[in-house]
């Protein structure tokens, strides 16, 4: 079989100042990923890499760089699924990590359950050694301004980035 | 959001999807991506994918279980991730993109959002893009 991979970095109104940020980050991502299947590792290790990659990029809406919520926090969600056995791992509102993916892949393999959410999500990635990190030091300026334009407009967007507005995109 | 596809040497394939949420959400709000057949699906036998986008019209639809069954009944990957995409946008007016593999490595993309960031690899050849039509 002839390894491959395939990553995306969001759906949306993405403006033009965003554009060369995130395709040097998908590509980034896709060679990291690509680097641990050519040594004949697991697809599995292989989608959690490039998602670290991203979640580490302040041009993704992941890990650093999330969008916020109406209290300015960053409640961030993460899922992981092996083809083989159909085994699966999740983890929502997760505050205070960097890589709520790796956080998912350890529910995935150490955890009978499925999904963890809150504070039982935030106990288990103690007990499992994952560090918490400082929820501002999650917080962008991109992040903090995107805030501030929606609590101006009020409502929500046909898309997950920015608003349904004719931004620069054609 | 963010999320990854991969096929490795032994035919098995994986799914990760990872988010922040919406900008503006409510305190405590839970979207697409966590939801195993919303936001990401993966299974050997027919492919994976990862979606992203207007999480409340991706979990009503779901959107990733909705590609693997339209490849199981004979599609594409392309073309499932298309009628998918597309099928949701139209039933339910909001828009969304997705990323497909098929079990043979077959690569799907496709979004109703104004731009979606993507890149692949195979066979060593470097792909990727942002608009439509790219």
């Amino acid at each position: 079989m002839v390894p491959t991979i395939i990553v995306h970095g969001g759906a949306g109104d993405i403006p033009g100042s965003r554009v060369e940020g995130k395709l040097k980050g998908v590509k980034l991502a896709a060679v990291i990923g690509q680097r641990i299947l050519s040594e004949g590792g697991s697809a599995l290790d292989a989608v959690e890499a490039a998602v670290v990659s991203m979640e580490n990029d302040e041009y993704f809406n992941a890990g650093y760089g999330s969008v916020l919520n109406l209290r300015g926090e960053v409640e961030m969600e993460a899922s992981i699924m092996c083809g083989k056995d159909l085994n699966v791992g999740a983890v929502t509102l997760i505050k205070e990590f960097l890589h709520p993916i790796s956080i998912a892949h350890k529910v995935l393999t150490d955890s009978p359950h499925s999904l963890l959410g809150g504070e039982g999500a935030k106990l288990f990635a103690l007990e499992k050694g994952f560090s918490p990190v400082p929820p501002e030091s999650l917080i962008s300026e991109h992040a903090r301004a995107a805030l501030n334009s929606f609590l101006e407009h009020g409502e929500f967007g046909r898309t997950e980035i920015g608003m349904d507005t004719k931004s620069d995109v054609g | 959001t963010v999320g990854a596809v991969a096929l490795d040497c032994k035919g098995h394939i994986a799914v990760a999807t990872s988010t922040g949420g919406m900008s503006g959400k409510a305190v405590g709000r839970i979207g697409d991506t966590p939801q195993i057949g919303s936001g990401t699906y993966a299974d050997d036998y027919i492919g994976g994918v990862s979606t992203t986008g207007h999480g409340e019209t991706i979990l009503k639809y779901c959107l990733a279980h909705s590609i693997i069954k339209l490849m199981e009944n004979g599609k594409d990957a392309s073309t499932a991730t298309k009628m998918a995409v597309e099928g949701m946008t139209k039933r339910l007016n909001n828009t969304a993109g997705a990323i497909t593999l098929s079990k043979n490595g077959d690569v799907g993309i496709h979004f109703s959002s104004q731009r979606l960031a993507w890149a692949y690899i195979k066979s060593n050849k470097l792909f990727y893009g942002i608009n439509h039509d790219e």
